[in-house]
């Protein structure tokens, strides 16, 4: 597990905004993303999982400086009936850490190891997404140095090359 | 935005399993892939939105063939009391579908024109998580192909080189 990952990258710019209850159905994503792009907001992240009785969630992630510009696209959206959600809940105070490593054929091991250290260090994870290199997570901005410190540590990664 | 996408992937031999309603605390999601960790089950996907009321949802994909393996490693974790959850959903008729190109500095534009690109055919999404490069997506598995000719359209990718 040790020599998969390579690095650890994290971010402390970026917000995360989630739509809270929205419908389940094809064009409800599309409908959100378009006043999203329409006003230049930069997204990174997009997280949503499955839906329970036809609503999700819908999570993205935007610069900090971006928030009132989100915000203010999706409410205009909303009051035009485009699509609808429950409550938009605004989280300015999050950080992005991730682990790196392009050999990660399977997540599990990896992924336990690192949510391990995490919950050691008494961190709560907010939200979680993986792509073929790379298992991210949003933590609360203040263990940011921390996470990755102790990141770096569980992984090996301090030894000078 | 039409030549910032490069590439579309898909898969279809993943199942998406979810783990309905566990607590929102640190330590939980290093105790839910310790098992599938020492069940050697492949883990690709990892998704996990917001909590509500102290509760969230655990997303993972795995091979098709790993799904019984994965849950009884889970249903026996669950039984020792490692972790708790409502229900283990097990969804085998899905297929990934990404859209990948180096330069989408933001999302949003590309997502979505993705997005409604599968509004547009009536496919519905059910899970969406992102990487620097990708955009991926979680469809009923009849869609599959659809889809993929579909997004290859509207990314333009069908021209001979
Ligand atoms: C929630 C949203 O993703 C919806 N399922 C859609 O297809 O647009
Ligand atoms: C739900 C799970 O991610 C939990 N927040 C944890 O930190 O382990």
């Amino acid at each position: 597990e040790n020599n998969v990952v390579t690095g650890i990258a994290c971010s402390r710019d970026e917000a995360k905004l989630t739509l809270i209850s929205v419908a389940d159905r094809p064009g409800v994503a599309a409908a959100i993303f378009t006043p999203l792009a329409e006003a230049g907001i930069i997204v990174d992240m997009i997280v949503q999982n499955m839906s329970e009785e036809g609503r999700t969630d819908m999570t993205f992630s935007c610069p900090v400086g971006d928030v009132a510009k989100a915000e203010a696209a999706l409410e205009a959206a909303k009051a035009r009936g485009e699509f609808n959600y429950r409550e938009l809940d605004k989280d300015t105070d999050v950080a992005k850490v991730s682990i790196v490593g392009v050999g990660m054929r399977s997540h599990a091991g990896v992924a336990q190891k690192m949510f391990k250290n995490l919950a050691d260090d008494g961190v709560n994870i907010k939200v979680i997404t993986t792509s073929e290199i790379k298992v991210s997570v949003l933590v609360d901005r203040k263990y940011m140095e921390l996470t990755v410190q102790s990141l770096h540590d569980a992984f090996d990664l301090d030894r000078a090359p």
